[in-house]
């Protein structure tokens, strides 16, 4: 889940 | 996505578009570190490999599509096309004692032993280092002509406001990712001494020269 929302940043 | 990390993306864009812009229309690269631009090009493609496979936002595509394609552009534009400019003598820092480290580390310290996590973990890391030789070739030349001044102070602005971007990110979704915070730590703090100059000079309408 953390992974999937830190790649949301260039 | 928060009004922090928007303007960093933007500070960033802009760099990106303004060096493209110096090179192509001085057509001339003097002054440039082709060493940090090819590093740049490594940290998008190393990073971005997820860009066909992991669709995030239309923003966030047409972004990495622009990032690749300007730090590729300007690469070639240093190394082929204005070739004659490039000034190789200045651009002396041995980009492989960056490099070999930074692949080392990518593969110790990292969130998850996968290829493209330790890619993703190497481009964090190599882009917190990659302006050195930027900023060890102004050292060498002793000066930087303003418009490379400004392309380095929204470059250095950039990661300084992801930083900000990371706190408001912990404190209102309690999210944070060390390895990006640290590292953009480390990529902000490199600049500061070229912002004090910046600041205390080009801001004062003055060329940037440091003490030769």
């Amino acid at each position: 889940e953390q992974d999937k929302e830190r790649k949301d940043e260039l | 996505m928060n009004v922090f990390r928007l303007t960093g993306d933007l500070s960033h864009l802009v760099a990106i578009i303004l060096l493209l812009l110096k090179i192509w229309k001085t057509r001339s690269c003097a002054g440039i570190s082709g060493k940090s631009q090819v590093m740049f090009a490594l940290v998008f493609t190393t990073r971005y490999l997820d860009l066909f496979t992991n669709f995030i936002s239309p923003y966030n595509s047409v972004m990495k599509v622009i990032y690749l394609g300007c730090s590729y552009a300007t690469v070639y534009m240093i190394y082929m096309k204005f070739k004659a400019s490039y000034d190789g003598n200045h651009d002396t820092f041995r980009a492989e004692f960056l490099i070999i480290p930074v692949g080392g580390l990518a593969f110790l310290v990292n969130h998850e032993f996968t290829p493209l996590e330790i890619l993703w973990t190497f481009s964090i890391y190599l882009e917190s280092v990659a302006i050195l030789p930027q900023l060890f070739m102004i050292t060498k030349t002793g000066e930087a002509e303003t418009i490379t001044t400004h392309y380095l102070f929204a470059l250095g602005l950039y990661r300084a406001l992801y930083l900000i971007n990371w706190i408001w990110r912990y404190y209102f979704e309690g999210f944070f990712d060390l390895i990006a915070i640290v590292a953009g730590c480390v990529q902000t703090i490199l600049y500061c001494d070229f912002f004090y100059l910046y600041i205390t000079k080009v801001l004062h309408g003055k060329k940037l020269s440091l003490p030769a």
